[in-house]
């Protein structure tokens, strides 16, 4: 049986505001060790995500506005979606993390390329 | 048959020298759309690793050396090593990619997450 995004994605996410400065940002996904901030509005509904990639695109191009790096068009998963569908997102958009939304686009979890590594390879 | 490092790594590395700018390889990372950079000696050999990690850190905490953000002692994998050990390794070190070198730690590919996610799902 195939497993489904919710038994293969992570229900704690680590997320951010859009009014949010860009190095606290930067220091939140440093002290968590992750590489996926869903940003959200005050009710919890993704407008947008930022990536460890997105923080050093800031870098290089000395930009300092948190509005100015991240993605508005966010490619998301469902908690019943196949890990296909999911796989296939990934390759398509040379992205390795979604969102989990519900249907009134509140961010829920998060599945990586992480997460489906390790539960294809289930000893880790 | 379980797959092997050398059929399910990437060949074509992107690289980057203990001495170059940290703008420079932080430009690298986002024009080449990747998240590992091994740094290298003149003669191509594994000393440290950066990845868009390692560089959103340098801008949440104002670094701008390369020095100063690279990992020094970096896992690796072999050609020839199991995916399964490749996953465990990335498990337990909380890292997406490995340098793949040869008998005198020559960079010759990486693997990554997105590289094992898509393998296992070999539709895409
Ligand atoms: C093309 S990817 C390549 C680097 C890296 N693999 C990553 O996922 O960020 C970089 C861009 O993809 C965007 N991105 C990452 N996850 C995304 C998602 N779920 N939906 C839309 N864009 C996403 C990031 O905001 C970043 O601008
Ligand atoms: C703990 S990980 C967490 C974030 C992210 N998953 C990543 O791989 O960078 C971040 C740190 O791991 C280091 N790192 C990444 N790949 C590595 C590898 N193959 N060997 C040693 N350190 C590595 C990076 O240099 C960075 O300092």
């Amino acid at each position: 049986r195939e497993p489904r995004v919710r038994e293969v994605m992570k229900a704690e996410v680590v997320t951010a505001k859009p009014t949010d400065d860009i190095r606290a940002v930067a220091k939140l996904l440093v002290n968590r060790g992750v590489d996926h901030i869903p940003i959200v509005d005050d009710k919890g509904v993704l407008v947008g995500i930022v990536t460890s990639w997105d923080l050093a695109k800031a870098l290089a191009l000395g930009k300092d506005r948190l509005m100015d790096v991240m993605t508005r068009r966010v490619v998301t998963a469902g908690l019943d979606d196949s890990i296909d569908s999911v796989v296939s997102k990934m390759s398509r958009y040379n992205i390795s993390g979604l969102p989990v939304v519900d249907d009134r686009r509140r961010v829920i979890g998060l599945i990586t390329a992480d997460d489906i590594s390790r539960r294809l390879y289930r000893r880790f």
